[in-house]
């Protein structure tokens, strides 16, 4: 089976680095 | 042999090269060039699990096990915690206001073809958390 290319499309958040800061409390 | 289709470094995500597609919480597509904050905002309001940070660049540094590699200090959100992360200098961060910087401008302009603006030690950057950390 040949899958067709199609133009890859990424998801907003993978642009945004996810700095998760540690809770002290 | 690897597919020669792009000169982007494996370290590098492909949705930073121009052109790419990126698709909003909405639905809406766009070009990662065209991006603007509102886009992230919006989009971390629709999301159930996301939210938007700040993350004000604190200090950039040069890495001891890589002359390509840069070591980024951020304190983030309001309670102003200490994060460092270790990135490629081309790698490219959304500043507030402003659109895609990184500590190697040049570089990313040459790698990815993505217009970008040098990052500085003030910088306000768009960063994720999760919505219930409690």
């Amino acid at each position: 089976n040949v899958e067709p290319r199609s133009v890859p499309v990424f998801p907003w958040h993978s642009l945004v680095p996810f700095l998760a800061p540690t809770q002290s409390d | 042999p690897p597919p020669s289709s792009a000169a982007v470094p494996p370290s590098l995500p492909p949705y930073f090269i121009k052109g790419s597609i990126i698709q909003l919480a909405d639905g809406e597509l766009k070009r990662v060039e065209d991006l603007k904050t509102e886009d992230f905002i919006q989009s971390a309001e629709i999301s159930s699990e996301l939210k938007i940070d700040s993350s004000t660049v604190e200090r950039i540094e040069g890495s001891h096990t890589s002359p390509n590699v840069a070591v980024v200090q951020f304190s983030v959100g309001e309670h102003r915690a200490q994060v460092s992360v270790e990135v490629m200098v081309e790698y490219p961060f959304f500043v507030f206001g402003q659109g895609w910087s990184s500590c190697c401008p040049d570089r990313t302009t040459q790698l990815l073809e993505l217009p970008c603006t040098k990052l500085s030690v003030g910088d306000v950057c768009i960063s994720l958390t999760l919505k219930n950390l409690r």
